[in-house]
């Protein structure tokens, strides 16, 4: 049962998979569950879909734990689900986005490197498909999309941490997600949710130049970190890939961005600046209650302004 | 599996653009292993660097050799992991 689950907890892959069985089969009202393909190494990718019905309505996609260390993503994933399909009925704001948008998300983007942090290195970031005439396994899938691909932030040498892989969309991980999104059409948000450093940025990472929405994007992320600040006191920074953190080509947001999907934003989340990607399990249910807030922020705000 | 056995996390305030230049090559330095978990981009961030047992030495020596002021973060990775094990192998046992 999803009541008896410890969303306070570190969970491995197939707990996590497991649970969405449960999770959907006591919300088959509002949750289906979407194989969107197999990894690397075929483990299936499934996304969490949460719809009152129709088809192709309007969509808010959020991806979590692409770079697979990054526990307290995945977890955060966990808990917001769940947090969702709660709240669906007695919060009116979220019920009014549901009758009207759809949200997808895929809790572990990265699952082949989500069982290797679970069983051979904690500390694996990357995907692990093979690279020719290399011993090092991976490439890193947030530089792997087809945004300023092979750009300035990425490494071309397969050992790297950053490594951009030998094309764009070479990952099937990525490629899964491009061609969910690609076929549905429809999406008008972009999340993708990654820890930590405490960060809410929006397009772009593979230019320095601002994005044509850029004085909106940062009004939206700065209101939504006031809410997540609100909580428990977390400082956020907000701003543009390229000016808050470094130069980065090939990642996700700045491909949806370019794709249309205008409101794009990834997260970096919590740290409390002693454990880095070990945060302690008692910290994930304040990092996913804060984040709530700043995500709700910005889904209210796209239902609230279609385009 | 891999163990992080005497591995540390180093954080550095880059306190200027001379340092940052000085970490930029450091990381540069690919027989070093070393892992950024912050990498040097910003005199406004810090960096943190997972430094394997075998060149803690001589990474130290490098930041203390250029006047870069570093604290520990991480004492030995490999306690923190054992600890995050211990708990889930709990959480696991008691869900059953």
């Amino acid at each position: 049962s999803t009541r008896s689950f410890n969303f306070g907890a570190y969970h491995r892959l197939e707990t996590i998979y497991s649970w969405m069985d449960t999770f959907v089969a006591q919300h088959s009202n509002l949750v289906t569950k979407l194989d969107i393909g197999r990894s690397y190494e075929n483990r299936p990718m499934y996304v969490l879909k949460f719809s009152t019905g129709g088809t192709k309505r309007p969509a808010i996609w959020i991806d979590l734990g692409i770079h697979s260390r990054e526990w307290v993503s995945q977890a955060t994933g966990v808990w917001t689900a769940n947090k969702i399909a709660t709240d669906y009925g007695t919060d009116a704001s979220l019920t009014s986005l549901l009758n009207t948008m759809d949200i997808y998300m895929l809790i572990v983007a990265n699952p082949d490197g989500y069982v290797v942090t679970h069983t051979n290195n904690r500390m694996w970031r990357k995907t692990r498909s093979k690279n020719s005439g290399y011993a090092c396994l991976g490439v890193d899938p947030n530089r792997n999309w087809n945004a300023g691909f092979g750009g300035p932030g990425a490494s071309s040498y397969p050992c790297s941490e950053s490594y951009h892989g030998p094309s764009a969309h070479s990952e099937i991980e990525v490629k899964n997600m491009v061609n969910l999104i690609q076929s549905h059409g429809n999406f008008k948000s972009f999340i993708s949710v990654h820890s930590y450093s405490q960060l809410l940025m929006y397009p772009y990472g593979y230019t320095c130049r601002g994005a044509p929405h850029q004085a909106e994007l940062d009004s939206v992320a700065k209101a939504a970190v006031q809410k997540l600040s609100s909580l428990y006191g977390t400082s956020y920074k907000v701003g543009s890939i390229c000016n808050i953190i470094y130069q980065a080509s090939g990642g996700s947001i700045d491909w949806s961005y370019d794709a249309g999907i205008k409101y794009s934003f990834a997260f970096e989340l919590r740290d409390t600046g002693r454990y880095g990607f070990i945060l302690p399990a008692d910290q994930i249910i304040p990092t996913a209650s804060e984040t709530w807030l700043a995500l709700k922020h910005i889904m209210e705000y796209v239902r609230d302004h279609p385009y | 599996e891999k163990s992080f056995t005497g591995d540390q996390v180093v954080r550095v305030d880059v306190q200027s653009e001379e340092q940052l230049k000085l970490l930029q090559v450091l990381e540069s330095e690919e027989k070093w292993n070393l892992d950024f978990w912050l990498h040097p981009v910003s005199t406004e961030l810090p960096v943190d660097v997972l430094v394997p047992h075998t060149h803690l030495a001589a990474v130290k020596e490098y930041l203390q050799a250029h006047n870069i002021p570093f604290t520990v973060m991480i004492d030995n990775l490999q306690e923190l992991l054992d600890q995050e094990k211990a708990e889930m192998k709990e959480n696991h046992l008691r869900e059953h």
